[in-house]
This record gives C-alpha cells, structure tokens and sequence, in this order.
C-alpha cells in the first residue's frame, strides 16, 4: 500500500505525462517532472522508484512506461460508474469538465431536487430527482458518488447513495456525513487551496 | 518550516475545531479530529505536537488553545484580498460559497471577458472587463489571484494579474502556466479527488 500523500503526486504525474504524450515527448526528467507539478525532484524519484520504474541517468525517464505503471495503480483499465447529486453551479462545472471524470470515470446518472433543474439535460444527462437515487445506482451498479449540494442536503443524499450500493463519496459539501464504516468519504474543501498560499505568504517562503 | 502534508491538515483540522467551538465544545481527543478528517490519530498528535501544544490523557485537547495555534500558523488575522477570474460556473461556485473565503481571505474583485457577464453582479460585486484586471489589482493592492477560465485564457489572465502585483494564484484551469519564479501557483485538479477513491477500491483498502 502506497502512502496517500504519494499516491496524490501520481495523479499529478500523470497528468503531465498525457501532456507529454500528446506532444510526442517520450522521456522525461524527475526535474521536469517536479517543476510541473510543484513537487521536489526527490520525491519524484522516490515515488517512481517505489513503482519499480527506474530511469536513466541523462535521458530520465520513459513516458510510456511510466503513464502505463501509474494507470496499473490507480487500476484505470475497469471504467467506474459515478453519479452526482446536486447540479448548482459546484455539480455543473464538474460534470461539465472534461478533466474532472477521466482516467476511467464516467458519469452515469445525475440527481437534483429542484423542480426547476430535474427534467433538464446538463451534459447530455437529464437530471433525475431524488426519489430515483437508489433504485437507479442499484440498476447501474454505480459505486462512486459525488456529492455537491448544501450543507443541509447532504446526509439525506449520502443515505439514499449507500442504499443503492455507493460505497466511494467524493463530499464537496461543508458537512460531516453519517456512514456505516465500510463506506469510504473524502472530503473537498476548496479554501484549504488559498489558505495554504497564505501560509506561504506568512512564513515569506518559496513554494 | 512545516511540511505541506502537515500544513494541509491543519487547514482541515481547523474547519474541525470551528465547529466544534460553534457547538460550545472545549475539548477534542486527537481520536476524534482524526475521525473528523479522516487523518490517523497518531499524525494528528504528531502535527499538534509541532505546534507545541499537548493533549491531557483522557480528557484530549482544549479547543481554543489548538484553534488559536493554528491560526498564528496561517497568520489569518491579517485580512488578505483575492481577486476572481473567470465567472462560470466554477467562479461562481467558490465566490458564492460561504467556505471558500475565510481564514481571513476576502473577494476584492471579479473579472470575466464575456459581454454576457461583465457588468453583472455575483456575490454583491460588479464583475469587471479584462482591461481593468492589472490597475484594479494594483490599487486594491491584492496579492492574491483565483483562476477560473478556460484553459486557453489561463495564460493572459495570469500575466495581467501578476503586472497588477499579485503573487500567489490557485489556478483550476488544466494548463501550465509561465510565471516568474517569484510567483506561486497552486494547481487544484479535482479528478485527483475520484482517482484517490479508485486506488482505494481498487485496492481493496480501507480509507
Ligand atoms: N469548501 C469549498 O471550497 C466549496 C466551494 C464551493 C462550493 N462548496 C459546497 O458545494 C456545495 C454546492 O455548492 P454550489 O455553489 O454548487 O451550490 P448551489 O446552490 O448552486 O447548488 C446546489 C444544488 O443542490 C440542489 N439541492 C438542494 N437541496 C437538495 C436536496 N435536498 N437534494 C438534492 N439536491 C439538492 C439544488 O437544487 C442545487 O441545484 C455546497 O455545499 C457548497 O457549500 C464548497
Ligand atoms: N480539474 C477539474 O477537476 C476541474 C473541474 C471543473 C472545472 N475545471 C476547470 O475550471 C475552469 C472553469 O470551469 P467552468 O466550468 O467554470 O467553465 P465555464 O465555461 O463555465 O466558465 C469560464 C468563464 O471564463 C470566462 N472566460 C473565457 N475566456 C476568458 C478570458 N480570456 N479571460 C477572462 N475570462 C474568460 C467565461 O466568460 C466564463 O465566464 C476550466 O478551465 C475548467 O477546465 C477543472
């Protein structure tokens, strides 16, 4: 098991080798690796060894190779079913994103519980109100939620995600969920973004 | 200097603590703000530990005491002023969010190019056209800069912003951005958020 904080810096990786890939780029270096994503050389090296991926002196590193390893941890090969609950501004801009479901996600079904947002098509999905969250997962076999709806919305979606078998919740709502422990949460908050360039401003440091 | 790791979940730790001072809460064993953010108990103590605060066996941590430490780290009583670019749906999320903002954090001003958008009003302020980026930053004297346009904008908007005078930029449009090395630029990929989930499941694992 790979500790998170590394597992965080592959999903980076791995966006900058797809742009590498795209540009027909077929080595790179851990230094160009680290200034792309932010992260010292070090470490770079160091979660690449921890892959068995080893490069060479001089040349660095083969993309291919890489990107392929990565994708072998993060198991992209088995598309992944996610549905979203909540389409205000938070759940458009993602659904909407061609970046946020990638690497083997896809989304399959969106809920909302404004008359005035079911029955519309947001990204080719037409949004489906509350009462068919469980019954729809069940049928898709969908394991992933994302949840983007107020603070005070959250644990009913929450509950009727887990019925229908979600056990996967990306939470994007200020709230602590409820779940049966087999039930895995992250939760997003945003501000912890600008908050961690005010701690770089304060201590008058580099990044 | 504190690792970022330990940075970010101080950041996370303090949402804790804020509620709990709101539920009139005085003191926190290091087992439940782990289980409130999903951190390892023992990190928490170790992260508390640098900070020079220590929990009392069986009664835990005194709330304020933590929360006040926390809060020197990141200096937040100094009000800082962020400008937005880019009013989708993202932008609007985050300025309409009543969490993205805090800690000391304040929207000064907001920008868009589209006809459609300037002149309105999001969040009681009046979005401004992309000419008024760099003077407006430059009086307002804002350091920081939130960057939420598509990734072919990402540039310009970035280079005016930093004409202006700001220094430290969360940007979540999927593009590399040329800054000067003076300037700090954290990039905030959401997808990373579904990909930790899929190693999760994929390997088997609990969170
Ligand atoms: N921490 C951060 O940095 C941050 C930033 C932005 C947004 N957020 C959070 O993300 C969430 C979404 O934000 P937003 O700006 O998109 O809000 P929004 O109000 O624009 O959208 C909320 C959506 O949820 C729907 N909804 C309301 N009650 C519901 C219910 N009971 N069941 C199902 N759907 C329901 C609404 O119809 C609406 O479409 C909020 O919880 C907000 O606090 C957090
Ligand atoms: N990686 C992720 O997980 C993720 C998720 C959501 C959004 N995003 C990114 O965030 C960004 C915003 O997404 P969105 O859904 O809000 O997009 P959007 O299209 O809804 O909003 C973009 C806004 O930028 C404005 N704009 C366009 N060109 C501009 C320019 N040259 N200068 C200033 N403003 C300009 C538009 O008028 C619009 O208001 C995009 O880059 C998107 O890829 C990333």
């Amino acid at each position: 098991k790979l500790p998170e904080a590394t597992v965080l810096r592959l999903g980076l990786y791995q966006r900058v080798l797809a742009e590498f890939a795209r540009a027909r780029r077929t080595t790179i270096s851990s230094d160009e690796l680290g200034r792309h994503t932010g992260e010292n050389p070090a470490n770079v090296r160091k979660d690449l060894s921890r892959l068995g991926t080893l490069g060479t002196r001089g040349t660095g590193y083969d993309v291919g190779t890489i990107a392929a390893r990565i994708d072998e941890v993060f198991a992209t090969s088995t598309p992944r079913r996610v549905v979203v609950v909540g389409l205000g501004n938070l759940g458009r801009a993602l659904v909407r994103s061609r970046s946020f479901f990638q690497q083997g996600f896809e989304v399959a079904a969106l809920f909302d519980s404004s008359p005035a947002v079911v029955g519309t098509t947001v990204a080719g999905h037409v949004v489906q109100p509350m009462e068919s969250v469980t019954p729809e997962v069940e049928a898709l076999g969908a394991r992933f939620g994302v949840l983007t709806v107020p603070p005070e919305a959250a644990q009913d979606a929450v509950e009727r995600l887990v019925r229908g078998g979600v056990g996967y919740i990306v939470n994007f709502a200020p709230k602590l969920l409820q779940v049966e422990t087999t039930v895995v949460v992250r939760y997003v908050d945003l501000s912890i973004e600008l908050q961690m360039l005010g701690y770089v401003e304060a201590q008058g440091l580099r990044s």
